[in-house]
């Protein structure tokens, strides 16, 4: 038997909306530690892995008495996770050997409960080991600025260049109609700890990578005040979504290259 | 010119 109960289905919720559209099929791995995900897109450049730990403070209950995979359609949860109030709160319920996985929505007020069936899927999916590694440079920065600053070049290119210092980050787009750039200082007088830009360097990292994508991943902004980009030279980057109370939404995206 | 990578570049399938 599996059930784990957020108390936020609203998590759940902007999580699937910031994968569905890169990522149509994917399993949810489940065991005693908490559910993880981990999934290509088609074109094999960008990868998710999600993270929600079972001992954290979101899951208001959890069990897990063997592990599971529960092979989703994304487009299909978003639809039902539609029917879900953001302040309900969400069990997930499979038996041990699933075909279907079952949400029931808990109104606050517990005056509303509503349950939905939804088919498993098989799903052939090639998992990738991600070594633990040391990264050159790592960016703390808001994320609605990050978003900001894809979604602006972007106008401009189809590839942006990340250039990490040891004075901050610069964001370059070249494109056959004009150019772009937008400087990040470190930021040293910010109150508040979201607003601040960071920069941990050991080695300076210049490279490219599909703004396509990286516009993509920004789906994911509303899960989070701050996102972390995590850089070595010719290695994919890491953009890490923290999840309060829950774990973290990571997305790895292949650099570009020249041939 | 500019290639794209594919992940399996960098990750080896488990």
């Amino acid at each position: 038997m599996f059930e784990a109960k957020m108390l936020q289905s609203s998590v759940l919720k902007k999580i699937i909306e910031s994968l569905k559209d890169l990522f149509a099929d994917a399993n949810f791995d489940c065991s005693s530690s908490g559910i993880t995900l981990q999934d290509m897109d088609s074109s094999h450049v960008a990868l998710c892995y999600l993270k929600l730990r079972s001992d954290e403070e979101g899951f208001e209950d959890y069990r897990c008495d063997r592990n599971i995979t529960l092979g989703v359609n994304l487009g299909l949860m978003s639809k039902i996770l539609k029917c879900a109030g953001n302040d309900d709160v969400v069990t997930l319920r499979a038996e041990d050997e699933p075909n279907i996985l079952t949400f029931i929505f808990d109104s606050k007020n517990s005056e509303r409960v509503s349950k939905y069936d939804i088919k498993l899927m098989e799903i052939d999916s090639e998992l990738l080991g991600i070594p633990d590694t040391d990264y050159s440079c790592v960016v703390k920065m808001p994320s609605h600025e990050f978003q900001r600053i894809c979604s602006n070049l972007s106008q401009l290119g189809d590839s942006v260049t990340i250039d990490c210092h040891k004075e901050g980050v610069d964001f370059k787009v070249a494109g056959e109609q004009g150019s772009g750039a937008i400087k990040l200082k470190q930021t040293t007088s910010v109150d508040k700890e979201e607003d601040q830009v960071t920069v941990q360097l050991n080695e300076p990292v210049t490279q490219s990578f599909a703004l396509k994508f990286l516009c993509a991943f920004t789906k994911a902004t509303s899960l989070s005040d701050t996102v972390n980009l995590s850089l070595t030279q010719d290695t994919p980057v890491v953009v890490e979504y923290p999840i309060a109370q829950h774990g973290y939404l990571r997305f790895y995206l292949a650099p570009k290259i020249e041939e | 010119v500019e290639m794209q990578n594919q992940l399996f570049a960098y990750f080896t399938a488990t």
